[in-house]
């Protein structure tokens, strides 16, 4: 590591962002939260502590800028320089970070969309390195050597590298043993502004299990058919089935070692669905709720519902795309609205009774599109098939959830036995794989 | 060739003083740049990137030096040492 000639001469530094880009597609919430996860990644392993504020008199003060900005490092259009950062000291620009607003700015930790654009998050972290003191180096595994290398992994769980961790260790000291991480969880800004989420801790391996529900007694907490495979919740768990009808396991998965970013305490999901515009994946639980990139949940989630036009205290229950038209609707208990995934707010004139579709109860379970095109409302241990954009409930119908699709063997029912479709093995036994 | 290699040594210099592998040029004396203080930086500056040190301004050398970068310089002071350096010697 290089060190530059200046320190802070105080360990508990104050940030603020002046700016926000222009035209990033990152809400602002979502930069707090990756800048808070770039400052965290240097009071992680040092003495330093990091807090938000509300003024301009922060240490450091956070830019995104054009071309000639007042300083001795104009920005040179898309590529070339991305951002730059100015050393500690009494000077009033000291500190303070640059980012240039022509980049297209993204988070993008698992370098999904390499060449798409320019990961925040890593860039951060490099410029706030500047900010604290360090310099460019040369060793080829730190952040602080000059040249954007990509993304850097996820911002809660990314860790300096060593180079970079003794660096600031030497400015700055270690980190004391009896301090916890969130004690420099950024203040709000703006008093009437949603408190900035925070990711859960993260937990490799978890000593204890939580008792597994049992698959035949149905009741499910939501439904979703998630990429072709349909998932069913229940408590903390889930059960996976695989566009061939097998379950993956007949025992359940723990959600939270699969879905990375719930809240650890929560006790059931209230409702899940595939975004049809972006294929991210939203959970609702309670008046909150969540948006998964694949497995990981996005910065700056849990939102309100009412940030999605939903009166403040509505819990979904369920949530689906309708394949007749392609909208999303959100269900609870016998009203329903219907949200536009490309607005990101609910239409006007809900919410409308659940009575449109005939023949299911009120307070389903949830609702989801299975891949025979036809939609299924779940509530209790039945289930209501409804073929293409029908509203009415199909023939034959209310069936049992656990036969048909947990595939459990006298499973009560509140219909006649019926032949069972899809592929199961044998006498109705499914195919389990590993 | 030779304009394009002249473009070429123009753009690594251009580059190299950016990010303090040269010094700034010097207002208030004229000096010209010699092949082997082009050939020390660019040899610095391919130990700092990690490159083979050929000190020449190569394909990856070149390939380097257009990638997305900061802004700030690898080597702080270097433009500041060298002119009180030039200084003293005067």
């Amino acid at each position: 590591y290089a060190l530059s000639d200046t320190v802070w001469k105080k360990k508990d530094l104050t940030w603020h962002i002046r700016s926000f880009p222009l035209s990033s597609t990152l809400p602002h919430d979502h930069i707090r939260n990756l800048l808070f996860y770039a400052f965290r990644a240097w009071s992680n392993t040092s003495a330093l502590t990091f807090r938000e504020v509300h003024s301009e008199d922060a240490d450091i003060l956070v830019d995104f800028s054009r071309s000639y900005h007042d300083d001795a490092y104009p920005f040179d259009g898309p590529g070339g320089t991305l951002a730059h950062a100015f050393f500690p000291g009494e000077h009033p620009i000291s500190g303070d970070t640059h980012f240039d607003d022509e980049e297209t700015w993204i988070y993008d930790p698992e370098n999904m969309a390499p060449g798409r654009g320019t990961d925040l998050f890593a860039v951060a972290v490099h410029e706030f390195g500047h900010a604290l003191g360090l310099a460019h180096s040369s060793a080829q595994e730190s952040i602080m050597i000059p040249y954007y290398q990509g993304p850097v992994g996820l911002p809660h769980q990314y860790r300096l590298p060593l180079d970079d961790a003794m660096g600031v260790e030497q400015i700055y000291g270690k980190r004391h043993p009896g301090f916890h991480p969130d004690d420099d969880r950024p203040a709000l800004p703006d008093p009437t502004a949603p408190p900035i989420p925070d990711f859960p801790p993260y937990q490799p391996t978890q000593h204890t299990h939580p008792p597994s529900p049992d698959r035949c007694k149905a009741h499910f907490d939501a439904i979703a058919n998630i990429r072709g495979e349909m998932f069913f919740f229940k408590q903390k768990h889930f059960w996976r089935m695989q566009p061939s009808r097998n379950l993956v396991s007949l025992e359940p998965a723990q959600t939270l070692r699969f879905w990375n970013g719930l809240p650890h305490d929560f006790k059931a999901i209230d409702a899940v669905y595939e975004r049809i515009n972006d294929s991210q994946i939203v959970f609702f639980i309670g008046s909150y709720y969540w948006v998964f990139y694949e497995t990981q949940v996005n910065p700056g989630y849990p939102r309100p519902v009412s940030d999605l036009g939903l009166p403040a205290n509505t819990v979904v229950g369920a949530a689906f795309v309708w394949p007749h038209n392609g909208k999303t609707y959100l269900l609870e208990k016998n009203q329903y609205w219907r949200y536009d995934d490309q607005l990101g707010h609910v239409e006007p004139g809900y919410p409308k009774s659940v009575n449109l579709w005939e023949g299911v109860p009120t307070d389903l379970d949830d609702v989801t599109r299975w891949n025979d095109g036809n939609t299924y409302f779940f509530k209790g241990t039945q289930y209501w098939g409804f073929s293409a954009g029908n509203v009415q409930s199909d023939a034959g119908y209310p069936r049992s959830a656990s036969q048909d699709w947990m595939y459990c063997q006298g499973a009560p029912t509140s219909s006649p036995p019926a032949p069972r479709h899809g592929v199961g093995g044998d006498k109705g036994m499914c195919i389990c794989q590993g | 060739v030779r304009s394009s290699n002249g473009h070429k040594i123009s753009k690594g210099v251009e580059w190299l003083t950016r990010y303090g592998y040269l010094p700034q040029p010097d207002p208030m004396a004229a000096r010209l740049q010699t092949q082997e203080e082009l050939a020390d930086a660019v040899r610095t500056m391919q130990r700092f990137a990690g490159l083979p040190m050929t000190g020449k301004l190569d394909s990856k050398t070149l390939e380097m030096m257009n990638q997305p970068r900061c802004s700030l310089p690898d080597i702080i002071g270097t433009s500041e040492l060298m002119r009180r350096r030039r200084r003293r010697r005067r």
